[in-house]
């Protein structure tokens, strides 16, 4: 049976997408089956691996809006045990006809439900938004995970986006639980960095992961070359930290 | 008579809430009359001055959803030559209702017109997102400034997001004028970094401004204790960075 985890936050640039690539390419170096379905219209996932528009027919947006069916838009990156489905939005009116189809929160339920057994995880990268595509996606989680950077704005944005999740989980989704909140792009040179660390670790006690992701070039190179870390460098910083959250996933499910 | 720039991106966390207060605040010291309208549901320019929920009264939410005067919604923050108007969204209810009122493409041009005599510049912090709140944004505005990380993912977003802003602005606003794309948070210690903006510079030789905004500590601190970073560091990389942009923006208005 497998589990679907949103990646989630209505900040921008914390690293939800570098998350989802990286931890679904560590899962699936782990023997796990994922599957990465790519929510957000801006298609990082697709531009993380280097699928350019010409070798993409049908994405999430041809299923939300199209009716296509989800097995179409499941795309073979060349990864054993690592499905993509693009988002494949083309322009800003696709893009509005994408949110307003959104409106109807359990589409996205539906669709995933017939393919979640020939997978271990799915995980949704989501749009830095609170809108319908997000509410879609919390209403097809059965957790989720929230990446925040040691900012100021970041720390802010969190308490606000706990108290929508809430709200969103008990009319939508009142399974979905918090797999927890990630640590992202944490340099420890800076002493504001390690002030707001503590206070997360201090205010959010039980729901920060172990696992804290550095700040670290690889990450940052790898969508350059179309590959997630593990394949650019597997002994990097950044790659190691992901494994570990992987295996930290993992073994929190069994725990279950 | 004012002019409306537009700070938007659809890319997370590139600098777009960061440019617009310190933009805002180096226009303010140098004698213009500023207006900063937060159009973001996350409420980034009202956290960045301190302004919690409880001293804010009216936000661009009432003056859009509820038909509030814009003139209730405006903010003194005991700083000469520069207002603000935060958003004031309080949960995802709200940010649907607001989404979905902007759907009226022009809302925001006509609220503006009442009060643009009043300033030399308003300026509009954008949502990560190319939906209907950054189109009324486009619509309104005279200018677009794009911020951009040399970051991959950014310089990837940049070319769809650019052909999107040529349709919006045929559609919906052909005197939309580009004002530049900006570079932001630098560090000239990475070589990708240096890659990036050359391939920047060269691809769109005319409209990136001259002055490029390095990464700076102050500029991320300054939020924290509630300040722009001009009043927190003025002598700082980041203050004098945003000072240079600031002329450069007048200077090219007065070329005009
Ligand atoms: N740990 C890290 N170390 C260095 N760079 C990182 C790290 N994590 C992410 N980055 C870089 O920071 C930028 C933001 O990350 P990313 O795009 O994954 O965030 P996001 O939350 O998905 O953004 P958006 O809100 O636009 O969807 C990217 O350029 C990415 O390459
Ligand atoms: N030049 C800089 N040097 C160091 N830190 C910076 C710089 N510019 C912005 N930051 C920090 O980077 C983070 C992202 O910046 P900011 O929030 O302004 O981006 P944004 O585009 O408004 O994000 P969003 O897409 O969520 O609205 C913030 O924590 C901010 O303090
Ligand atoms: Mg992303
Ligand atoms: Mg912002």
């Amino acid at each position: 049976m497998s589990e679907v985890i949103a990646i989630a936050s209505q900040k921008g640039g914390v690293g939800k997408t570098t998350t989802a690539v990286n931890l679904g390419t560590s899962l699936a170096i782990l023997g796990q089956r994922v599957l990465l379905v790519d929510l957000d219209p801006q298609g990082s996932i697709a531009a993380n691996f280097h699928l350019e528009d010409i070798n993409v027919e049908y994405g999430l947006f041809d299923v939300i809006v199209n009716k296509i069916p989800l097995a179409l838009a499941i795309c073979d990156i060349g990864l054993d045990n690592l499905e993509i489905v693009p988002t494949n939005i083309k322009n800003e009116e696709e893009e509005i006809n994408y949110f307003t189809h959104a409106l109807q929160v359990r589409l996205l339920k539906g669709i995933l439900s017939k393919i979640r057994k020939e997978y271990d995880y799915i995980i949704l990268d989501c749009p830095p938004s609170l809108g319908t595509v997000t509410i879609n996606a919390l209403t097809a989680a059965d957790a989720l995970l929230i990446p925040v950077q040691p900012e100021y704005f970041s720390l802010k944005a969190l308490g606000k986006f706990l108290r929508s999740i809430k709200n969103i989980g008990k009319k939508h989704n009142p399974q979905l639980k918090l797999k927890g909140i990630l640590i992202t792009m944490f340099d420890r040179r800076l002493k504001r960095s390690k002030a707001i660390i503590g206070e997360l670790q201090y205010s959010f006690k039980n729901i920060v992961f172990e696992t804290i992701i550095p700040r670290n070039s690889k990450l940052a190179e790898a969508p350059a070359v179309g590959k997630p870390v593990a394949l650019l460098d597997m002994s990097s910083p950044g790659a190691v930290a992901y494994f570990k959250l992987a295996e930290e996933i993992i073994n929190s499910r069994n725990r279950r």
